[in-house]
Order: C-alpha cells, then structure tokens, then sequence
C-alpha cells in the first residue's frame, strides 16, 4: 500500500497548488529552518484524519489555512490530497488507486472525498483502521518526538503498543 | 485478545533486543510487562544498557543513546506490524556522525518491506535518499518545492530557488 | 519590587526585540504582560513574527525557529540581567547552517561580559571556540578529557582517544 | 566573576578525577553520542546545590555515584569541585578565588566545601544568590530544553523572569 503522492492547496505555508511524487524506497526532504518540511507532515496527518489542532502546533483547525504573508493574501480554505497504490488490495476498497482528499473552509465546514465522492471523515478512518496507518499511528514520527516511547510512563507506552497489537 | 496481544507484544520485544544490538554494536535491551499477571492492562517497562556500560534507569542515557533506543523500539514495532510507510522528521538531530550512520544503515535494511519519507538537514542522511526534494521560501511565506540533485547538496549544503520542479 | 520588576521586565523586552530582529535578519517580536493591570501576579506572552510572514502562534513556528526565538529570549534576558557565565548544551540542534551562523555570531557579540561554555555536534559551532575539549570514552563507561586543536576537527569531525590531556 | 574550572570525581560516567580549565571566552565541548558531554552540565548543576534528582536525568541522588562499567566496579561517592574568580568580588567572600565542592556517599550523607571550609548546602545557595548563577538559573540550558521558555505557559515563564528580576 505505498503513498504515491501529496497534494497540498492552501495548507499552511503552500498557498499555491504543490505535489510531492513519493519514490517506493527512501524519499528525502530537505530546505532551511521555516521553509514548510514539517508542513508536509502535518498534512499527511490532517487528511488521514487527524482532528486536533494541537497536534498539528495549532490551537483551532483554521491554523491550518493558508493565513498570508508580505506577499500574498490568506486564503479562504486548506487542500490536501493523499493517493495511495492499491494493487494489493490492503484497502478495503475495490480500486487499484485510493485517492483521499480533505479540505477545510474559514467557516468551518470540511469537506472529505474518497475517490471523486464525497464522504465523511469516519469513511476515510475506517478505511485505513487496521492498516498500521493512521495520524496518530507509530509510523509518523513528528520533530522533536522521537524519544517520546523511551520518556512516557508505562501506561501511555502500553497504548501506543495497544494500537500496533 | 489477550493472546493477539502477547503474540505482538513478544515479537516486539524480539526485533527491539535485535536492533537495539545492532543500532549499539553491542549491550542490551529489553521491554516487559510490569505486571505479568495483567496482561490486558499491565504498563510497560523499557530498559537499555549500552555496550560496555552498567545498566541504569533509562532517564539517564544521553540525548544521543535515548534517540538510538527510541529508533530500535519504533523499528521493532515496526517489524512486528509492518506498517506501508514510515515518515521521520529529524529524528536524527541528536545523533553525531556514526551513529547517523548505523541509523541510515538500518533504515535501507527495511526497504523491502516499508517505504520511508525522511526529512533531515544532515547530508549523510540525506545520502541514502532515492528522491530528494527541496523546499524552500523564496518568495517570503510561501513554500514551494524544487527537485535536488546529489550534486547539488554536497557543494552548497543548500537548495536555492532558481531550480524549477 | 513591582518597580524593579517592571524595569527589568521592559529591559528584557527591548533586548528581545532587538536581538530577534537581529537573529531572523528582520521580522519581529514582542513580550508583554497578559493583564498589564496585575503587574505583579501576571503571565508573561511571547509573539513572534519572522521577515515576511504573517503574525501566528508561536506554536506555529518550524523548530529552528523556536530554538532562535528562544535564543533571542535568553540572551535578552541575559542582557537585562548579566549572568558571569552561560553554559549551553546542543542548543543548535534544530538549525540550519544559515541559522548556525547568525546563532554563533551573536555568542560572540556576549563576550565582553559573558563566558560561554558551548556543547555541540556541530563543526561551525566548534569554530567559535576558544579552547575546545574532547571527551571520549575509549574504556567503555568512562569518560576521559582529551584536548581537540581546530585542525583536527576538520578532517576527522571526531576526537579520537590517543591524545593526551 | 569567571568560572575558572571544574573538577569531577565519581560523578556520572567520570570515574577518574576530570578536570576542565574554562577559557575567559568560548570553551567549546565536543565528543560521540554518551561520552559525557552533559553529564559535565549536570556536575556544575549539582555542586552549585541543584536537590531534584530528576533534573540530573535520576530517580534518587545517589544516580550520580559512577555506577560502575564493563570494566570498573562502582564507587562509593560522587564528587565534583567548581572554582570561580572572585577578583571582582561579586560574590560576598572575602577571597580573590572561590572555590564550593560537593561530595555524596552512596549512604546518602552529603559534604559542602566553601573554600576548604565544610559548609551547609544553603551556604552554597546563599553565596550565589543574586549572582544570576545557581542550579535552575536562565543560564545554563539544558540539552533538548532550548525551547522550554517558548512553549511554557504564561504563568510558567513569568517564574523565570521573576529570577531575573
Ligand atoms: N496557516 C499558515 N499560513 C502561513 N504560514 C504558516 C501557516 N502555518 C504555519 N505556517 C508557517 O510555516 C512555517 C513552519 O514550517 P515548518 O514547520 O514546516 O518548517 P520546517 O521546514 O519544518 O523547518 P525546521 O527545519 O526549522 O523544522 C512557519 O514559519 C509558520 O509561520
Ligand atoms: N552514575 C553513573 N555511572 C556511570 N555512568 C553513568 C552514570 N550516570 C550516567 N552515566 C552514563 O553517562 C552517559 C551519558 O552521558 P552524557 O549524557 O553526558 O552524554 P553526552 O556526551 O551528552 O551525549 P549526547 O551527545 O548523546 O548528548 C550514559 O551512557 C550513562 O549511562
Ligand atoms: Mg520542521
Ligand atoms: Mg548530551
């Protein structure tokens, strides 16, 4: 089930139409301090589902929309598009291709679409239940974060295996 | 239940004590119910001793050894759940140079099931990536991607904007 | 005491406004009281704008931004209040070389009334030194002094243990 | 006030009595992942009368006591000496140097030295108040912590500019 490509549109720092194409081994993304790399990450987060602002260093959802900068006026809603290969069918979905898209609106209203429909951010949940994937998933280590298994208390560490078992 | 989860939680702490060898060269690991009688809810404890060294509280290993431990647990968990993909933003930040490279050396180990999205600012990190893509700010607040060649990096350290995508 | 707070308190302000600017060439930042009524018993806000972007939450920043907001912060307040000496462990973890740069620049700025004692994986870092130690560990669990001339950093980035102290 | 030296016996990895001489300027401190680098951090922490176990990375104070290696056996105290130039006379003393020592049994009884005289910890703590140095001053920052003024609350960050004001 390897991620093919993100999209982002307006999500955070990219406020214009951006694609990162995933190679099938190791995909290295570098840039200076504040160019937008941990942006990235927030999004795979943000269109798998993830529904705290805090954890993606915001304190509302809307942090997550294009604000503005010197340049450039903010925008009026954040884009992020996940495609994943299927050949193998691990997703439990009858398409050789699984297309995730997510976008939210200053008003508040999101949007959740599935390969071309519309649904609902649980669909997009149970999609990937079961998968290892997932925003909060042990396979998305987030800066800063990687000694967090080693520092938590046996019980916040027994969760995490929980959600792996 | 109780027996999925043992099965995973044993195959964890299998590839942990594998790992944590090879990540350190040597010394031990291991993880562990704190309370075997309770297995549905028993925390879960981590020690780890270096090679060479007396095996202490966990707390008190380096900045540096707690980032190798951390990688050998999350990769152990990895092994034991593979998970489709795997994205690490600077998990390497703490390491020095050998260490990075035992890290590198581990993570190619994982390809032939796992595909990685690796974010860094260390050129040996960099180094294993298949893709490497830059993303910079030329225009104030607005991030954009650019595609880097190895050359590019080993010369500057740094990607410039005038490179399309 | 609520005088002697609040000229401290404006000391610090001004320095952090001065030396963000300084360190993020341009932008700027802020530190002020939350209820400017309750002088004594109030919390402290901190807001920070880098050059062309857009006024956020700080938990916004990138992590190299944190860490030079952070620096700004610190040296103001060890402006403000001279301490003899500041000692700083890895600080630099999170930046870039760009970043490294203008960090270490402004260390030296200090010099005249502080002493700094620096620990870092970093080889700019490393320039800045006046007197630099190796500790190594060549008997395993034991730490040893060593003492490190620049020309041996440059070739071998390591302090091997056959020096003598 | 210039720190001068600092002397390690017994304390953490430094089972060899250690000694560093500080430059006027920048003394630089570089070495692999776990040879020791911080713990020279948290010996100057701990002889100028840092109580918390827990901010040493221990659980209980006698974690300071070389433990021991693959080649050593454990010792029976922790001890470390950190001497200042006092030609200023910033610190209420009436010697051109000063020199504290802190020594702990693994009985668990502790010895202070001011100046080869045996003293009290609030002795120690007393000296130094009103310096800007001490234990859990702004001036000295911990690996990984860089950030803590940042993240802290507004009520969190107001106690650390209470202590330099
Ligand atoms: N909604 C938004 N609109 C515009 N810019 C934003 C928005 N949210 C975050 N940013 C900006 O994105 C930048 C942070 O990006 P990011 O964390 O991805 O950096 P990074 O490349 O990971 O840097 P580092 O190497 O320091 O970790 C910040 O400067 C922040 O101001
Ligand atoms: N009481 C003790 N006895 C023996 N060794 C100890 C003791 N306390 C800590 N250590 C050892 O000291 C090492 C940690 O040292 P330290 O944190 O200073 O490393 P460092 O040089 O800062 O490394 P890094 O670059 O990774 O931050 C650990 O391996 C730990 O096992
Ligand atoms: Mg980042
Ligand atoms: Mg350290």
């Amino acid at each position: 089930m390897e991620l093919k490509r993100l999209e982002l549109f307006g999500f955070k720092s990219f406020a214009d139409r951006t694609r990162f194409e995933f190679d099938s081994g190791i995909t290295v993304i570098v840039g200076p301090n504040g160019c937008g790399k941990s942006n990235v990450v927030d999004a795979v987060k943000w269109v798998l589902g993830e529904q705290s602002a805090r954890s993606l260093r915001g304190r509302e959802m809307a942090d997550v929309i294009f604000a503005g900068s010197e340049s450039r006026r903010s925008l009026g809603f954040a884009e992020a598009t996940l495609v994943f290969d299927n050949s193998r069918g691990l997703l439990p979905i009858g398409a050789t291709e699984v297309e995730v898209s997510r976008r939210l609106y200053r008003s508040g209203e999101s949007e959740y679409v599935l390969n071309r429909k519309p649904c609902r951010l649980r669909d997009v949940r149970e999609l990937f239940m079961d998968t290892g994937v997932g925003a909060d998933a042990y396979s998305l280590i987030e800066q800063g974060k990687v000694d967090v298994l080693l520092q938590s208390g046996p019980l916040e560490r027994r969760l995490i295996f929980e959600e792996a078992a | 239940s109780r027996e999925r989860f043992m099965k995973t939680f044993e195959s964890i702490r299998g590839h942990f004590q594998e790992l944590f060898r090879k990540l350190f060269g040597g010394g031990k690991a291991d993880v562990y119910l704190e309370n075997e009688a309770d297995v549905l809810e028993s925390g879960i404890e981590v020690v780890a001793r270096p090679p060479g060294k007396q095996l202490q509280r966990i707390s008190l290993l380096s900045g540096g050894e707690k980032t190798m431990a951390a990688v050998a647990l999350l990769l152990a968990i990895f092994r034991a759940r593979p998970s489709p993909f795997c994205i690490l933003d600077e998990v390497d930040a703490a390491l020095d140079e050998a260490n990075i490279d035992r890290f590198t050396g581990l993570v190619r180990e994982f390809l032939d099931r796992s595909q990685f999205v690796i974010i860094t600012h260390n050129k040996r990190t960099m180094g294993i990536g298949d893709v490497l893509y830059g993303v910079t700010m030329g225009e104030p607040g607005v991030s954009r991607k650019v595609s880097v060649k190895f050359s590019d990096i080993h010369q500057a350290g740094y990607v410039t904007d005038d490179k399309q995508a």
